[in-house]
């Protein structure tokens, strides 16, 4: 018989609140239920099948969510072998998200794939970050370049691709100093050094602790400066991670590759299915 | 947007003589969904949301207040409640070193909150000195070199070899023979999940015994604050809370869950990455920011 309005909405309601129990931004949730109930409506069950209904709901639920998270794979091993020499990466998110560490391990992956890298400080703001990264660096023999602190970043960017060029590196790495969506002049400041580097590819990193707000900054990000490829650092510590989902749909980026740790092996290739069967378990 | 609605239904609440359950029942509807946009635990919205109700329906004092200013006072004084009233101050104590340590989730921002609060006392006359207890992370003792660069605020470096425990138990010795009032300890960051380090904390907080554990927590994160505060708190009863980054547009729905189920108090807010963008936690202000 088929299903009605108020079953419809009832269930929704449910699965709404286990995404938000997920740290889906409601948003998300809200456009989730309307297209659901739509999809939903009318659509007939077995009459004394109760997991029927749960089964339909749960095969719809699962097709929004795939869809919302792309089926677009990128590799960065692979982009990086086919590209114009250098490829750049330019690495931008919030605070603490994980950046920093993120580069350090995409370098890992690349050197372990007998690609030559490059990295660039251009942090050249926050306590610490020259010496952070300067130690990643050394633990993965790996150069850098920098500039003292004040300098202007975009002018490392620019060195650091000049150097990779000369030398004939396969990729240069460039770390941003991190900072807030809502401060206009530090998006300004992205705007310049992304337009100075040219990058292959932009990624915005993201912690996968972040609730509602992964919404915003995605959306900020990507008006203000735009981004190709979303990283979700901290995946160890949240891995039902909503914000993948809210990142990829204000966005429609996809998330490509997941920070499970701290060392340098903690980075694995972002799989949309296994996310989502375990969003659901 | 959010704040326009919740507007709205105070309005739609106000303009009626008689207020029905169902009006009653759509502001609540706007109140609850302003604090998951907020990320406030899921289970906290509806423990609210019973409570505005009852307030609202057997209100505890006689106010003489209007019906709209009732409504805004219940949902305010529920919120408030869960902060535990009004402003706390981080006490200490006299006549000892008072231990701090901060510990939280990794990139919280618990480097640049020691650096903060280092700052914030000495400009009160206090003798302060910090430890950098993190011997993890790569140019942590670096970090709080350059933040407390000229502020005159001594610090406790070790080159690397010792584990963090003892870093801090010599780094406490040290503090002593300064005659410090105060030691604030710096640690590397950690999450739930990892039982190792989680153990560490534990180890930590047992043979440094500290006057108070201060948990920084991340203005954005989700609805697994309260878990991970429970956690820490486990191995280290949390005497305090920070709440970092509230310059963004997060809204610390998480800190005010966390706050909830450990029963500590906020203290500081960080409001930028400078020593002086720091304030004293104003719980009116966090709610109305909570509340757009
Ligand atoms: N558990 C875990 N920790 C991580 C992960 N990625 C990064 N971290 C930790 O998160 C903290 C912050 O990482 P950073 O790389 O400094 O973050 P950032 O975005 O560069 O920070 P800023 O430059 O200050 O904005 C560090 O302690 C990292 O070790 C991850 O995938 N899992
Ligand atoms: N905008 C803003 N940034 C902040 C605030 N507090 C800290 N930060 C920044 O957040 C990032 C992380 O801060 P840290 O102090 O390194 O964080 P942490 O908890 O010590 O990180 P780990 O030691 O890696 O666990 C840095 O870029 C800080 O400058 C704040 O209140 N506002
Ligand atoms: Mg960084
Ligand atoms: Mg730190």
């Amino acid at each position: 018989r088929p299903l009605s309005r108020e079953k419809i909405e009832e269930i929704l309601d449910d699965y709404g609140l286990k995404l938000i129990i997920c740290d889906v931004a409601l948003p998300l949730v809200d456009e989730l239920k309307r297209t659901l109930a739509e999809t939903l409506e009318g659509r007939r069950t077995p009459l004394f099948d109760r997991d029927a209904v749960k089964k339909l709901v749960e095969q719809e639920l699962t097709l929004f969510l795939l869809k919302t998270l792309g089926d677009s794979q990128i590799d960065l091993v692979e982009e990086a072998r086919k590209s114009q020499k250098p490829f750049k990466l330019l690495f931008i998110g919030v605070n603490g998200v994980g950046k920093t560490t993120t580069i350090a391990k995409v370098a890992h992956m690349l050197k372990e794939n007998g690609l030559s890298v490059l990295l660039a400080c251009s942090d050249t703001f926050r306590a610490g970050a020259v010496e952070q990264l300067g130690q990643h660096a050394r633990a993965l023999g790996l150069p850098m370049v920098f500039k003292k602190y004040g300098s202007d970043p975009a002018s490392v960017g620019f060195e650091a691709v000049h150097q990779a060029s000369r030398k004939g590196v396969d990729a240069v790495l460039i770390d941003t100093a991190g900072r807030m969506h809502t401060d206009i002049n530090l998006m300004d400041e992205l705007k310049k050094i992304k337009r100075v580097v040219e990058p292959s590819y932009t990624i915005l990193v993201v912690d996968a602790l972040t609730g509602n707000d992964a919404w915003n900054q995605a959306a900020d990000f990507s008006s203000h400066v735009g981004f190709d490829a979303v990283i979700l650092a901290k995946f160890d510590a949240d891995v039902k991670g909503g914000a993948a989902l809210s990142v990829s749909f204000i966005s429609k980026k996809p998330v490509i590759y997941v920070g499970t740790g701290q060392k340098y092996s903690d980075l694995k290739r972002f799989n949309p299915k296994e996310y989502v069967s375990s969003l659901m378990s | 947007s959010l704040s326009e609605r919740l507007q709205n239904a105070l309005k739609f609440i106000t303009r009626q003589a008689y207020v029905s359950e169902k009006e009653v029942a759509e502001y609540l509807r706007e109140i609850q969904r302003a604090l998951i946009m907020g990320d406030v635990d899921v289970k906290l919205v509806s423990q609210l949301t019973e409570e505005i109700k009852k307030e609202f329906k057997e209100p505890r004092e006689e106010h003489g207040l209007s019906l709209k200013d009732r409504v805004v006072y219940a949902t305010y004084q529920g919120l408030i409640r869960i902060l535990g009233g009004e402003k706390k101050e981080l006490r200490i104590l006299p006549h000892q070193l008072n231990i701090f340590v901060f510990m939280g989730i990794q990139g919280s921002g618990k480097t640049t909150s020691v650096g903060k609060v280092a700052y914030f006392l000495k400009k009160r006359n206090r003798r302060v000195g910090v430890i950098s207890g993190d011997v993890f992370r790569p140019g942590a003792a670096d970090q709080l070199r350059q933040l407390l660069e000229g502020t005159g605020i001594p610090l406790y470096v070790e080159p690397l070899g010792n584990s963090s425990v003892e870093v801090i138990k010599n780094g406490v010795k040290w503090a002593k023979g300064l005659d410090l009032e105060v030691v604030l300890v710096d640690t590397a960051g950690r999450h739930r999940s990892e039982e190792s380090l989680m153990n560490e904390m534990k180890q930590i907080i047992d043979e440094v015994n500290p006057t108070a554990a201060i948990l920084v927590i991340d203005a954005m994160i989700g609805q697994q604050a309260r878990a991970q505060a429970e956690a820490f708190n486990k191995v280290a009863k949390v005497g305090y809370v920070i709440v970092t980054k509230l310059d963004g547009s997060a809204k610390g729905g998480g800190a005010l869950s966390a706050v909830a189920s450990v029963g500590a108090p906020i203290v500081f807010v960080g409001v930028g990455e400078g020593l002086e963008e720091f304030e004293e936690f104003d719980p009116v202000k966090f709610v109305s920011r909570l509340l757009g």
